[in-house]
C-alpha cells in the first residue's frame, strides 16, 4: 500500500 | 525507485549543492531570489511532515533532512550571514511570494486526496513547488547578467521535475492504478514554467554566449 501512492517520492 | 526518480532526485540535490557552493564559497547570493528560497524551505517543511511519522528507506529519509537543512540553511545565509546578506539585491527582489502562498493553500484546502491535515498541507506544498520558482526567474530578467552558477542552478532545478514526469509516466505504464492527477498536473505546470528560461539556457550554450533573458 505504501509504494502505492507517491507519499513515497521526494 | 526507477532510473527517471533517481536522476530527478541526483538533479534536485545537484541544484541545491550548486546554490550552497556559491553561497558558501565566493559568500555572494548575488542574482539569487530570497523570496524563492524561503517559498522552497516552506516547501520542504510541509512536504516532509512525515518524516517523523512513515518510513520508506534509508535513502527517502536521508534525502528529505538534505533538502530541508540546505533549503533553511541556505535562507538562513540569505538573511542573517554577515557577507552574504550584503551581497543580496533586495530591491531587485520585490515579487509578492505571500500572494503566492495563499492562493495555494486555498487550492489544497478544496482540490486534494484526501481532507486530511497532513494531505492538505503536502498537497499545498505541490502547489507552492509549481510556482516557486516566480520570483527568482523575474529576478532573473530584472538582473540581465546572469552568472554561470545561478543560470545552473535554475536549469538544474527546472530539470528534476522534467525527470519526475517521466518516472511518472513511468509508474503509470509499470504499476496497475497509479493515478495521481494532482501531483501529475502540478508537476506538469512547473516544468512549464521554467520552458522560456530553458530555451534561452540553450540558446546561450548553444552560440556560447552570456545567458540574457529578455526583459
Amino acid at each position: 500500500q505504501q509504494e502505492e501512492n507517491t507519499k513515497d517520492e521526494l | 525507485m526507477n532510473i527517471f526518480r533517481l536522476a530527478g532526485d541526483m538533479t534536485h540535490l545537484a541544484s541545491v549543492l550548486v546554490l550552497l557552493l556559491k553561497i558558501h564559497t565566493i559568500k555572494s547570493c548575488a542574482g539569487v531570489s530570497l523570496k524563492t528560497q524561503e517559498l522552497y524551505a516552506i516547501v520542504f517543511a510541509t512536504r516532509y511532515l512525515d518524516i517523523f511519522t512513515s518510513f520508506y528507506s534509508i535513502y527517502n529519509t536521508l534525502m528529505k533532512l538534505i533538502f530541508l537543512g540546505s533549503s533553511f540553511s541556505i535562507v538562513w545565509y540569505m538573511r542573517y550571514h554577515k557577507t552574504v546578506r550584503r551581497t543580496y539585491d533586495r530591491e531587485q527582489d520585490t515579487f509578492r511570494h505571500w500572494f503566492l502562498v495563499l492562493p495555494c493553500l486555498l487550492l489544497a484546502l478544496l482540490i486534494h486526496e484526501k481532507f486530511t491535515f497532513l494531505e492538505v498541507l503536502w498537497t499545498f506544498s505541490l502547489y507552492l513547488e509549481a510556482v516557486a520558482i516566480l520570483p527568482q526567474l523575474v529576478l532573473l530578467q530584472r538582473t540581465r547578467n546572469i552568472d554561470n552558477l545561478t543560470g545552473q542552478y535554475v536549469f538544474l532545478l527546472g530539470g528534476y521535475r522534467g525527470f519526475y514526469i517521466l518516472n511518472w509516466i513511468y509508474r503509470y505504464l509499470t504499476e496497475p492504478h497509479f493515478v495521481h492527477w494532482i501531483t501529475w498536473i502540478a508537476g506538469l505546470v512547473q516544468t512549464l514554467l521554467y520552458a522560456d528560461f530553458f530555451y534561452y539556457y540553450f540558446q546561450s550554450w548553444k552560440n556560447n554566449k552570456k545567458l540574457q533573458l529578455p526583459a
